[in-house]
């Protein structure tokens, strides 16, 4: 139902059906390569739904404060001494947002790592031992969850030392 | 000679199908899914 | 004519009333249906004439919206693709129309639309702000939740209209958004495979739409940055389909011949490569590989493409039934054959050759079918080809081979090799045809000429159709050709060396 293939030569008849010639073909082609969509024209503000909601009544705010969108409080967490809680937090528990992003960068600016096969950030304790272009090692600080006892546990941050940090495996 | 197309960002050897993670006809990187940062176990 | 005094203030104000739901936090599909409802009681929604004027309108607003920044902003054009998405989800169907019978209304408008707007802009066209609205009705429309039950295949054929309203020989200035949409991760796999197979004819016309745009520019070889660039997009298109979908490319590739310029070998070889996925190909370079024992070997290529609509178009294929069946000698169809195949003076200029392309692509794979067909009736095996040396068709073969010119018989050289895909009977039966006219003809030409055919689907980068592998090696390695003796092996150092090193590569 949708007919024979014209033959080549039909399809470059100037004017058959709204055909234009090939001068103009190129012509506008040429223009609209400096005119590619973009990734970004096919990219979506991404809406976030939590993982692991945390049940809240409803009294509580259900739906975000704009401000955790906003880099400038990130930057403010990051320098200021509240320390990295936070910072760990939004990483991994309000994850594919834009915070887990800023929170990540504040994260790096104190020159904490993310290590891909551990899952988990290293900071350099002191200056690697050993450092190639393809690994460093020495004595890190690793963020770490550690239970202790039902009561006692939480976030912590531990020393590894001799440890090989493979920058294959840096995110 | 035309080209060698294995350099088109195409894993043609892949057992998976392509199209889902086609990104686009101008790019040789397929779709970044949502990069996983899976919490380590230990850490629930 | 224009729209009626005040009309395009109340579009505005709707417009502003429908961006400030959207803004609202958290889903609001109760607003949405509301706002729906309303639009539905102001009459515009009716499909008439009001309901045309009302989205072209609110298109303006958020086309001239999107452009008036440097950056462009997709947020009128978001709220817009918005407002359709939930005309379609939240407009009460009463009992004659479908929930989308508003879609082909709608997709129309933007179509004429952006032809409007490419024809007065020309090289100030911009089509990003059409692209981001397609991507918005892709994303939703083509991922639909249950509530279109089964109405999918009605949006994917409605955009595929669309699409093929907009193609690049009508809009040149979208060709790159155009082929971007058209491959998108959301649509064409959708397309392929939604309704066992119902959406192919879409897509396969979509495909062509785009070969046919880009045929007279990659008939020279030459190509700007921009062919250039629109090409290799081409190419990763039709690998995506050679892995995923390869059976799309196995049935249409008649059609894909017809519209890919001879000049474009590798772009045809990645078509004339794909086989069915349930399907295992013996390696080619398998010593006393036995071509006519393998089970495929007798079963018929499926064939989607009209393969007799060109001898239709041109008149001619009455003569080729009437010469098949009693294969007259002396007639003058024989004859005048060449003369047919020729093009009117005035298409020379425009197809880039002498000879109408698809009319012997279509004389040689018709004809071929037919002789394949009479010989089944006689239920020999179709395997040994011994059967066809007195045959209708190789009259008609071989009178093309002699007495058409270097040009002509490139080109039906090709047609032929064109046949040589993956292990079926078109395979076998056009291999054979290939290897008897070299065998047959007495003029080293023709031999050389053959032999270039095949070879130049070979030097090129890979893929390489698993019947043009098994051809040229049969050949090569068959005494009964005496190849290596031919003169022409031996011209030149580098040809030497080039016909050495290819029949290494291939065992």
């Amino acid at each position: 139902d949708l007919g024979i293939i014209g033959d080549n030569i039909s399809a470059s008849t100037p004017n058959s059906g709204g055909m234009h010639d090939q001068s103009y073909n190129l012509q506008m082609l040429e223009a609209a390569y400096y005119r590619l969509p973009q990734p970004k024209d096919s990219e979506r503000a991404k809406t976030y739904t939590p993982r692991h909601p945390a049940a809240t009544p409803p009294s509580y705010p259900q739906v975000q404060a704009p401000i955790v969108n906003n880099p400038a409080f990130w930057e403010r967490l990051g320098a200021d001494t509240y320390g990295t809680d936070t910072l760990f937090f939004s990483f991994y528990y309000q994850q594919n947002t834009y915070q887990q992003y800023l929170a990540a960068r504040e994260l790096k600016k104190q020159s904490w790592r993310y290590h891909r096969k551990y899952n988990t950030w290293f900071q350099r304790h002191e200056e690697p031992k050993v450092a190639t272009d393809d690994f460093e090692q020495g004595t890190y600080v690793y963020f770490d969850f550690h239970i202790a006892s039902d009561e006692q546990h939480g976030w912590c941050q531990r020393i590894k030392t001799e440890f090989t940090f493979e920058y294959s495996y840096l995110e | 000679l035309g080209l060698d197309l294995t350099t088109l960002g195409l894993n043609l050897n892949s057992s998976e199908t392509l199209h889902k993670k086609f990104s686009s006809p101008w790019s040789d990187e397929p779709v970044r899914g949502e990069p996983e940062f899976n919490v380590p176990g230990c850490y629930y | 004519d224009f729209d009626p005094a005040g009309f395009s203030e109340q579009v505005s104000a709707l417009f502003t009333e429908w961006y400030q739901i959207c803004e609202l936090p958290g889903a609001n599909d109760a607003a949405c249906a509301r706002h729906v409802s309303l639009l539905q009681q102001r009459g515009l929604l009716k499909g008439d004439e009001m309901t045309d004027r009302f989205f072209r309108r609110i298109m303006e607003l958020s086309v001239s919206h999107c452009l008036s920044s440097e950056t462009l902003s997709f947020l009128a054009i978001d709220i817009y693709a918005k407002l359709v998405f939930s005309v379609l989800k939240f407009f009460p169907a009463d009992q004659g129309s479908s929930k989308l019978s508003l879609l082909p209304k709608v997709l129309a408008v933007t179509v004429k639309f952006i032809l409007k707007d490419a024809e007065e802009r020309k090289a100030s066209f911009n089509p990003r702000p059409y692209f981001r609205l397609f991507v918005n009705w892709l994303l939703d429309l083509c991922s639909l939740d249950p509530v279109f039950d089964g109405a999918n295949f009605q949006v994917l054929t409605g955009l595929a209209n669309a699409f093929h309203a907009i193609q690049p020989l009508k809009v040149p200035g979208f060709s790159f958004a155009w082929l971007e949409l058209v491959s998108h991760r959301s649509f064409m796999p959708k397309l392929l495979t939604a309704n066992a197979q119902k959406g192919w004819p879409y897509f396969q016309r979509l495909l062509v739409d785009l070969f046919q745009f880009m045929e007279p520019f990659l008939r020279k070889v030459q190509l700007g940055e921009p062919v250039h660039f629109l090409y290799k997009g081409t190419l990763r298109v039709l690998l995506v389909l050679l892995h995923d979908f390869p059976e799309f490319l196995c049935d249409y590739h008649f059609s894909f011949c017809d519209v890919i310029p001879p000049s474009c070998i590798q772009m045809r070889n990645i078509i004339l490569s794909a086989f069915p996925r349930n399907m295992r190909l013996p390696d080619p370079s398998t010593p006393n590989l036995k071509i006519d024992l393998l089970p495929e070997i007798t079963q018929s290529p499926r064939i989607l493409s009209e393969v007799d609509a060109a001898l239709k178009a041109k008149q001619i294929k009455n003569e080729v039934d009437e010469y098949l069946k009693t294969r007259q000698q002396g007639s003058a169809f024989l004859t005048e054959l060449k003369q047919k195949l020729l093009l009117s003076p005035n298409d020379v200029e425009r197809a880039g050759t002498r000879y109408n392309v698809p009319l012997i692509n279509s004389l040689v794979l018709y004809v071929g079918m037919q002789a394949q067909q009479l010989q089944a009736g006689h239920a020999q095996s179709m395997a040994n080809m011994s059967a066809f040396l007195v045959s209708a068709a190789l009259d008609i073969f071989q009178t093309l081979i002699m007495d058409l010119d270097t040009e002509g018989r490139y080109l039906f050289l090709n047609a032929v090799a064109n046949q040589l895909r993956y292990p079926n009977n078109h395979t076998h039966y056009f291999s054979f045809i290939l290897l008897y006219l070299f065998h047959e003809s007495n003029q080293e030409t023709i031999q050389e000429q053959i032999t270039r055919v095949l070879l130049e689907r070979l030097i090129v980068n890979r893929p390489h159709p698993w019947g043009l592998l098994i051809t040229f090696i049969e050949l090569i390695k068959n005494p009964r050709y005496s190849f290596w003796s031919r003169s022409f092996t031996r011209c030149a150092s580098e040809i030497e060396k080039l016909f050495e090193s290819v029949s290494r590569s291939f065992g």
